[in-house]
């Protein structure tokens, strides 16, 4: 789910936040978690992404990232998710 | 490319379209669809066949927003389609968004080529999941109608890899891929009869060279069926007997042969090459190749003697060349290739020269008790 105003730190986009759940780059199963942790799975998240489609991993927002995230796409996660945490993974 | 482990256990697969979009004459969304579906069954055993009033194995349909299944579109822009992976029910189905306004044969910013989209779609049904190369047709981003297309290295080894290869191309194709059509095996080329001049561990399968073929291997003991296959027919423009092969850290396949060496970006050569072997430091001639990594660190072996290189500093580390002796114990001078392979479970290196091998355990520094075995036996299936 995406973050309330109050939660967000400054440096998460909702839209981004958004973008790394629908495909599978964030898990949402613990809305409970702090903002930190939600702030580092956020950055976690971008550089999977970075890493997936061999872009610099900077772990941040930048340009190059966020032109690709622009693009229009198929719905389809990237990351196939599983039961547990152990089995989340890239499918290669 | 990636495999959802999800495949269709026959081979006449049929579609159904369930409704259509505005955008388009139902003639053209056909044909879009007819074409999608052909750049499968071109390069695999897979048949396509519509019905109607009957249930399909691929169900297609335009929708917009919420339409059933859970999975709400979201208007025009961002997401364009999806699909599910083979299966009953909904498994297999195609949902187009039909608030995008789907063009054929135009690359126009504000409309999508439905045959593009649903190639990829179909991509899905048919048990592939979303590639990390840009450039594939299974990478999930839609950049303009290309009136180029053809399928790439990275979705044609995803789909062959699942299905197999269309070792009977049926008469009147009018997709034409410019991709390997794999030759039928040369009676001549024994693979059990001598050693291979080079073997490199590519997108997770195992590619064993010998003079102008080449085998792929993705279980140990199970070469591929419909190999071997000429280089030449694969990487366009790559001479025979290679000394060596390695994909590179960044996904670049790189080969040696005597004093040159090229770099190819899937199966397409990067401009100006070959270029000297020199560049790297290295002799004519080389042994073998052996990545390690992603540390982008490179072993590369001749005779007696080895050298390591990084490829993100592009010069030979310090140090080297060292004699082989010296940190690979137990592994024999002269070989004819060397490979690491990931066995599900962790890394071995194998050395092979002539028919055998030699398995190296990396932690403990040595060659694996019981070793050298015949590499024939054990790998390629041969008795």
């Amino acid at each position: 789910a995406p973050l309330s105003e109050e939660d967000a730190p400054s440096e998460i986009t909702t839209g981004a936040f958004a973008y790394l759940s629908k495909y599978g780059y964030i898990r949402n199963d613990n809305p409970q978690a702090s903002t930190i942790r939600r702030l580092e799975d956020y950055h976690s998240a971008i550089r999977n992404f970075q890493q997936f489609y061999r872009l610099p991993e900077t772990g941040q927002m930048d340009e190059e990232t966020s032109r690709l995230m622009s693009y229009p796409r198929c719905g389809m996660p990237d990351v196939i998710q599983r039961g547990d945490q152990d089995q989340t993974r890239f499918r290669r | 490319y990636s495999d959802s482990g999800d495949k269709w256990d026959h081979e006449d697969i049929t579609y159904r379209i369930l409704n259509f979009t505005p955008d388009l004459t139902e003639e053209e969304i056909v044909d879009a669809i007819e074409r999608a579906f052909k750049v499968w069954s071109d390069v695999t055993p897979l048949t396509f066949r519509r019905v109607f009033n009957v249930p399909g194995d691929i169900h297609i349909q335009f929708s917009e927003y919420d339409h059933g299944d859970g999975v709400a579109f979201d208007g025009n822009g961002g997401t364009l389609a999806h699909a599910y992976f083979p299966g009953n029910g909904i498994g297999g189905d195609a949902h187009f968004d039909d608030s995008e306004i789907f063009s054929v044969f135009l690359s126009d910013d504000d409309k999508v080529d439905l045959f593009m989209v649903a190639a990829h779609e179909f991509g899905h049904s048919l048990g592939l999941g979303h590639s990390s190369e840009i450039q594939a047709l299974m990478a999930p981003f839609y950049i303009a109608y290309d009136p180029e297309f053809s399928l790439g290295y990275d979705d044609l080894h995803g789909i062959q890899s699942i299905y197999g290869i269309n070792s009977d191309p049926r008469p009147g194709d009018r997709y034409i891929p410019q991709r390997p059509q794999p030759s039928p095996p040369d009676p001549e080329v024994e693979r059990c009869s001598k050693s291979f001049n080079a073997v490199a561990f590519i997108r997770n399968e195992l590619f064993l060279f010998k003079g102008k073929n080449f085998w792929r291997m993705r279980e140990q003991g199970k070469p591929l069926e419909g190999y071997p296959v000429e280089m030449g027919q694969f990487w366009h423009g790559l001479p025979p007997k290679i000394d060596a092969a390695y994909e590179r850290h960044d996904g670049k396949i790189v080969f040696l042969k005597g004093s040159h060496y090229w770099i190819y970006e899937g199966v397409d050569m990067d401009p100006n090459y070959p270029r000297p072997l020199h560049e790297f430091g290295l002799p004519a001639d080389v042994d073998g190749a052996l990545p390690w990594g992603r540390t982008g660190k490179t072993y590369f072996f001749k005779g007696e003697i080895y050298w390591r290189y990084d490829e993100y500093e592009n010069r030979m580390d310090k140090g080297y060349p060292k004699p082989i002796k010296e940190n690979w114990f137990g592994v024999p001078n002269n070989i004819d290739a060397v490979f690491r392979h990931y066995d599900g479970y962790s890394w071995n290196t194998y050395f092979i020269r002539h028919r055998r091998y030699w398995r190296f355990d990396e932690s403990l520094g040595q060659v694996d008790l019981g070793f050298p075995r015949n590499f024939g036996v054990d790998w390629m299936g041969c008795k």
